[in-house]
């Protein structure tokens, strides 16, 4: 699958969205 | 000995599946689960068979004889057996679900060396949706439904006991299956009842992303995630699809996540192996290797890296296979019979 079909792909996804997501 | 057999796909990787021993449980009633534990006792270390009937859980231990022998066996007289639930890394400690129709209590099993006695704790009571074992002797489990359902979090000692309970933010599904995710040891996944993936923090409790699949199989198990690469790679199957030919009922199917955007992909279909009908039953996921128990009464076994059936195990004249679980050791596969017979195979 190409990056367009999935999005942008961060290998960080996990850290970024903890601190995106409410507690 | 048995693989399979495909003159047209000599490329293709073969397994073997080789039998070593056979034990026989449960004669008066029907095999429910089984697993492996390692066990330490006063006079021994080994790795031990679990077996489950509804009324009772026995551990088997190989003999010098090449006989299998009973260690102990917990019995229960009130609330049947459904399912052991596999406590990754734990030695000693067996955990069981127990319930009528769904989960309604979950117990740990050990052995009492002060007082000779087997012990059974109560762990959890409830209406239990869905139980994982997690690295690190974690228990997570899910109560109720929809806007009251719980998502927890148990911690227990090397004796069972328990030492904490972190609560994890509810999906506003019901969950139907956790999965735990290799590489991640602080991520977990579950599938909901309406197809969504939920994807934890399980340090914090957050929830932080839930994706739905848009499939047209309802009530699917996610068995195994794989992180790579930023992407999460997860194994489904689907036992409650309708039967019809293997080109378009696959046993278990790989979804590609993205868990930065949420899109989703299905990447791979595992097909039922050339020359069988019917449909997956049930079955396990164990490192890169997938077995199932099918409806036509054969144990397939598929790996997932090359996306292709390796062996298959024909029913024997005893009767259909009804369970197939892999050994805590990998290289083991268990295939049981619903008469309690349980066969114990070396995969390579």
């Amino acid at each position: 699958h190409s990056e367009s079909d999935l999005g942008p792909i961060s290998i960080n996804w996990f850290e970024e969205l903890s601190s995106e997501a409410p507690l | 000995k048995v693989a399979v057999e495909d003159p047209v796909e000599d490329s293709q990787r073969k397994g073997s599946l080789q039998m070593t021993s056979t034990l026989k449980s449960c004669s008066a009633s029907c095999l429910v689960d089984m697993g492996t534990v390692w066990w330490e006792a006063a006079d021994f270390t080994a790795l031990c068979v679990v077996t489950a009937c509804e009324a009772s859980v026995s551990l088997w231990r190989h003999l010098e004889s090449g006989h299998w022998g009973s260690v102990h066996t917990w019995h229960f007289t009130k609330v049947p057996v459904i399912q052991i639930v596999p406590l990754p890394g734990v030695q000693s400690l067996v955990c069981v679900a127990l319930g009528g129709l769904e989960i309604s209590e979950i117990r740990f099993l050990f052995y009492s060396s002060e007082d000779g006695c087997v012990k059974q704790p109560l762990v959890k009571t409830g209406n239990i949706n869905a139980v994982l074992g997690l690295k690190n002797r974690r228990l997570v489990s899910s109560c109720g439904s929809l806007q009251d359902q719980e998502v927890e979090v148990l911690s227990f000692s090397e004796t069972g006991r328990s030492k904490e309970r972190q609560a994890l933010m509810p999906p506003e599904e019901t969950v139907l299956a956790f999965a735990e995710v290799d590489g991640m040891q602080e991520a977990l996944i579950a599938l909901t009842t309406t197809d969504c993936l939920v994807v934890w923090n399980l340090t914090t409790g957050q929830l932080l992303r839930k994706v739905p699949l848009g499939f047209s199989y309802p009530g699917s198990v996610c068995h195994k995630v794989y992180s790579d690469s930023g992407l999460l790679f997860v194994v489904l199957s689907h036992p409650h699809a309708k039967e019809s030919n293997s080109c378009v009922n696959p046993a278990f199917q790989v979804v590609v996540l993205n868990p930065k955007t949420a899109r989703s992909a299905r990447l791979m279909s595992l097909s039922l192996p050339l020359g069988i009908t019917g449909r997956y039953l049930e079955g396990e996921v164990k490192g890169a290797s997938a077995a199932a128990v099918l409806t036509s009464g054969n144990i397939a076994v598929w790996d997932l890296f090359w996306g292709q059936c390796t062996a298959l195990l024909p029913p024997d004249s005893e009767g259909s296979w009804s369970l197939a679980r892999w050994s805590v050791t990998d290289t083991c596969l268990l295939a049981g019979q619903k008469d309690g017979s349980v066969y114990i195979y070396s995969y390579t």
